[in-house]
């Protein structure tokens, strides 16, 4: 695996977008894998739509028949990946966008740009985690957001943070050293995409860490989802 | 200089008059452009807010290698904040502990 690794130098990332005031992280970071597995399979970037899942996805746990992906209400995203397979797959942004609050669901098969072919949850191990990133492209992933409502930038670390997971998010890269002047020593770290606008964070990103004492900091490891992509003209 | 090994986690006393909540507020409320209702609702916001400053600093001790401050979230309560801008459903257990039907095959990591 290579030290460092960055889809955003690769054009696998599209812009950071904004949710709005509505709980819909879990299709930002649904339509951000797909992104990434798309532009892996065709060579092109095609910044996809989350309305379309907001609006038309009710898809539920194979094994909690009520709990369901409920727009603004909040989703899942392996949940959101199934609807994906089923539906056939994601409009554009363009032709689909982005309103902030659920409507009634306008999904138009035949503007389809991206289709899922597979997707795959993946195991709470580091190393696994960014073998998938190097290989599948942007990995969906959950964390336990409490200390991104302060966060400005740098490496976060917190010695004590929860792992109950509240937000989805993607997982776009990694670094081996992150600047650290307290505990005097580098610190590798996690490159996340959040969807809360370019006006928060490091230009809507996040930096989390990892590595052998860092394990599963805010449960970052425990739900990550990788997704492929079929190949269309 | 704060030994690193050794960090305090609690507060350390006059915070409020420290951190001049409302001059703080003023510029928040500008930077974001933010208008409240009237008066009270402009109250409360700032009290929330100098929680939400409170909290940073706090956020700050306990995650060094980050910087904590003021965002656009800082007028909001942390069940605001959760209830407005999270939104994942709760994973049912199946989907943690592994045996469903989509676990991914295991990569080689060397080389």
């Amino acid at each position: 695996l290579p030290d460092d690794f960055d889809w955003r130098e690769r054009g696998a990332v599209g812009p950071v977008k904004d949710q709005g005031s509505c709980g819909s992280c879990w299709s930002f970071s649904t339509s951000g894998a797909l992104e990434g597995a798309h532009f892996l399979a065709t060579g092109k970037l095609e910044v996809l739509s989350e309305q379309q899942m907001v609006d038309c996805d009710h898809e539920c746990d194979a094994s909690e028949s009520r709990a369901c992906d409920s727009g603004c209400n909040g989703g899942l995203m392996t949940t959101a990946f199934s609807y994906l397979m089923k539906s056939g797959g994601l409009q554009s942004e363009k032709d689909y966008p982005y309103a902030g609050r659920e409507n009634t669901c306008k999904f138009d098969k035949s503007k389809i740009v991206a289709q899922v072919k597979n997707f795959s949850v993946i195991s709470v191990n580091e190393d696994q985690i960014a073998a998938n990133l190097v290989k599948h492209g942007p990995l969906a992933i959950a964390i336990n957001a409490a200390y991104m409502q302060t966060y400005i930038g740098g490496v976060s670390c917190p010695f004590i943070c929860g792992r109950h997971l509240d937000h989805g998010v993607l997982l776009v890269g990694y670094g081996s050293a992150g600047y650290a002047p307290i505990r005097f020593k580098e610190k590798p770290y996690w490159i996340i995409k959040n969807s809360w606008g370019e006006n928060w964070g490091e230009k809507g990103y996040y930096k989390i860490c990892r590595g052998p004492h860092d394990k599963n900091k805010c449960g970052v490891d425990s739900m990550v989802s990788s997704v492929t992509a079929i190949h269309t003209s | 200089e704060e030994d690193p090994l050794i960090e305090q986690v609690v507060g350390g006393g006059d915070e409020l008059g420290e951190l001049d909540a409302e001059a703080h507020f003023a510029s928040f409320e500008r930077r974001f452009g933010r208008t409240y209702r009237d008066a009270g609702e402009r109250a409360y916001r700032m009290s929330v807010f100098a929680a939400n400053l409170r909290r940073a600093r706090r956020h700050q001790r306990l995650d060094p290698t980050a910087t904590h401050g003021v965002t656009k979230f800082s007028d909001l309560t942390p069940g605001e904040f959760r209830d407005r801008f999270l939104g994942l459903r709760r994973p049912s257990l199946e989907g943690l502990v592994g045996g469903e039907p989509h676990e991914a095959p295991i990569l080689p990591t060397d080389g």
